[in-house]
């Protein structure tokens, strides 16, 4: 997924995530250079590895559906009030998006880390078919082990989610790009 | 003569004229003293200074003064000087213009004072409206390509909204990488104001086509990828934000998105990546084309240029979104993916439309978290966050700790996850979205949480299957 995440000028938050599913979506371009999607593949259906209790009824295919997705631009705000952290973040990588954000979240809103901070820290993702805990490269191996000493199987890769965000406190406002990311760029209007 | 002159300096000391009371009951002198003209004509002053001074009751600090400047020398002359004394009776009322003078003064100084004030504050309103701002708004753009992040800076800096710089962002995040997004594809957009504190969910993920049958998916065959493609919602996405939030014109917005792929752009290390990770070779001579030329895959830093993707974006910019949903493009995409064994027709693009939805919330440690409702994850990821509310996690708890319960906290919520799906062909999905987002509920599911153990994924709920894949 790419995503996008915008606080402008004019007091609006704003954050995409698009996706085509797999990469290059369904590998077929038209003429007019537009490349299509895969989607139909995040539908719950039987193939050839997959068994009929694992289905979800509510995500079986059906015309004109939309299938369960794991694009999860977020925003923060102050609950109360309107001085204090605004924040957006997205996240690709299917499912582990989820997991993601949710660490970035606590790093800035528990913590009190600032955003930079936040998305550079490793993170991990609990696969739920092979109960595996994934962790990404920025994982402190002291950590893996205590995890391992609980009961988890860990497994390092090298990324597991790249997340972007942005922080606006008060009048001040930063773009931040997963510092995983080469390609991946956050600027700021002073 | 000694001893009435000292009686006489006696009583005018007991009446100083420091007191108001005390000066209204000055006393009078002897009358019946004898003296001449001169003293008739002092009497008579007296009698002129004694009705005046009866008549200045109604301003106490000017009746002291004058009360001190004249009665006091007066008085002295009374005591043996007159003769030598400096003052002159006068004829004229000396209070009369001193006096209201001091008022009028009084009068323009605070009208002054009041014009000045009027004046700056007419000047600082105007400064605040039409002069240039003292508080510089700043605004921070993040895409996943160094152009796409230049280009929504570009949209804000010509004063479009946050809105039109997510759009452009967002078209030229599927022009420079196209292995993840593009108008071929969908997604969701939230949106928030912040003074109104009120936000939308525009969601334009793909629908299934009307045809689609799972048995026919069951059988398909890798070659039939066109079964694959859903009703691409990019485009009707776009324009809905645009329609809603959008102040540049649309035509403008897909222009510098256009640009962006007319004049090239430098070839990313993620496309690169993906390019050379391409397993399956039954693509497209166009693919091909495109994407390996010359038979070679695309390396990070070359120049890219994609014209064909250009004119696309400038002819629906031109007839806006209903070129893609109802024209020639439809048509176009129809004939691909039928060619590929899909089954998308008109209908499936005249009926798709870009929902406009609130989305799902919760307040985690003093803030307000905003996520996309069903059949987006979001529910999920609030039902996390409560969980981990309540765990209490600070700074004080060991590091380890705080991993246990987020990987066991993440188990819950991707299992609860798994059971979503599109509300519209579900009522059931709302109001287990409900469940799943209310602090109850996050308190039952807390209990299941194991501090010094982890448990195995779906022993507590059973997950659904879900495609480990890049979606």
């Amino acid at each position: 997924a790419s995503q996008v995440l915008v606080m402008g000028p004019d007091d609006y938050i704003v954050a995409v995530v698009s996706s085509l599913n797999r990469p290059f979506g369904s590998g077929i371009i038209t003429p007019s250079g537009i490349l299509l999607n895969s989607q139909m593949l995040d539908f719950s259906w039987l193939n050839k590895t997959s068994n009929h209790s694992s289905l979800s009824p509510r995500n079986l295919i059906q015309p004109g559906k939309r299938p369960l997705s794991f694009l999860l631009p977020t925003v923060v705000r102050p609950a109360e009030g309107m001085c204090g952290t605004y924040l957006c973040v997205g996240a690709n990588n299917g499912d582990k998006a989820l997991s993601s954000i949710t660490q970035v979240l606590v790093n800035v809103l528990t913590f009190n880390k600032n955003l930079s901070e936040s998305l550079s820290l490793g993170r991990l993702y609990p696969q739920l078919q092979s109960n595996i805990l994934q962790v990404d490269s920025e994982f402190p191996q002291e950590d893996i082990e205590f995890l391992e000493a609980r009961g988890h199987h860990v497994d390092k890769v090298k990324v597991v989610s790249l997340v972007h965000g942005a922080r606006r406190t008060n009048n001040f406002i930063i773009g931040v790009k997963d510092p995983r990311s080469v390609d991946a760029a956050g600027a700021t209007i002073l | 003569a000694a001893e009435k002159e000292a009686s006489q300096q006696s009583t005018l000391g007991a009446y100083s004229p420091v007191d108001y009371m005390s000066i209204t009951s000055f006393p009078r002198l002897p009358e019946e003293e004898p003296g001449g003209a001169a003293a008739e004509s002092c009497l008579r002053a007296r009698k002129e200074e004694d009705a005046f001074l009866g008549e200045q009751d109604t301003d106490p600090d000017s009746f002291l003064k004058s009360a001190r400047l004249q009665r006091l020398p007066s008085s002295s002359s009374e005591m043996g000087s007159q003769d030598v004394s400096p003052l002159r009776e006068t004829s004229k009322d000396p209070f009369s213009g001193d006096c209201s003078c001091r008022q009028d003064g009084l009068t323009v100084i605070i009208t002054a004072c009041l014009t000045f004030a009027t004046g700056v504050t007419v000047a600082l309103i105007m400064q605040i409206y039409f002069g240039d701002p003292q508080i510089f708004h700043q605004g921070a753009v993040v895409t996943d390509a160094v152009p796409c992040t230049a280009l929504g800076i570009e949209v804000l800096n010509k004063q479009g909204s946050s809105v039109d710089a997510a759009i452009a962002s967002a078209l030229c995040a599927g022009i420079i990488n196209p292995h993840t997004s593009g108008i071929g594809g969908g997604g969701v957009m939230l949106v928030h104001d912040i003074r109104k504190n009120e936000s939308q969910v525009i969601d334009f993920r793909e629908t299934a086509p009307f045809e689609i049958q799972e048995e026919v998916l069951q059988k398909a065959s890798e070659a039939k990828v066109g079964l694959l493609v859903g009703v691409p919602g990019m485009i009707q996405g776009m324009h809905k934000a645009h329609q809603l939030y959008g102040r540049l014109s649309w035509s403008e917005l897909l222009g510098l998105a256009a640009g962006i792929a007319q004049n090239g752009f430098n070839v990313t290390h993620d496309l690169a990546k993906a390019v050379t990770e391409l397993k399956e070779l039954n693509y497209s001579d166009r693919f091909r084309e495109t994407f390996l030329p010359e038979g070679q895959p695309l390396l990070a830093g070359m120049l890219m240029k994609r014209p064909d993707l250009a004119n696309t974006l400038d002819l629906v910019g031109a007839e806006g979104a209903s070129a893609f949903y109802s024209g020639n493009l439809t048509q176009e995409i129809i004939s691909e993916v039928k060619n590929y064994g899909g089954v998308l027709t008109e209908v499936d693009f005249s009926n798709y439309s870009a929902l406009v939805k609130n989305p799902v919330h919760t307040v985690y440690r003093g803030h307000l978290i905003l996520s996309p409702p069903p059949p987006h994850a979001g529910p999920a990821l609030i039902s996390a966050l409560n969980i981990l509310e309540g765990l209490n996690i600070t700074s004080q708890i060991s590091r380890e700790n705080t991993f246990h319960w987020i990987a066991e906290t993440l188990k819950i919520a991707l299992t609860l996850a798994s059971s979503l799906g599109d509300p519209s062909y579900d009522a059931s999905v709302e109001a287990s979205v409900e469940d799943m987002v209310s602090k109850s509920k996050a308190g039952v599911l807390r209990q299941l949480i194991n501090d010094s153990q982890s448990f195995p994924s779906g022993l507590h709920i059973p997950p659904f299957s879900m495609e480990s894949g890049h979606s």
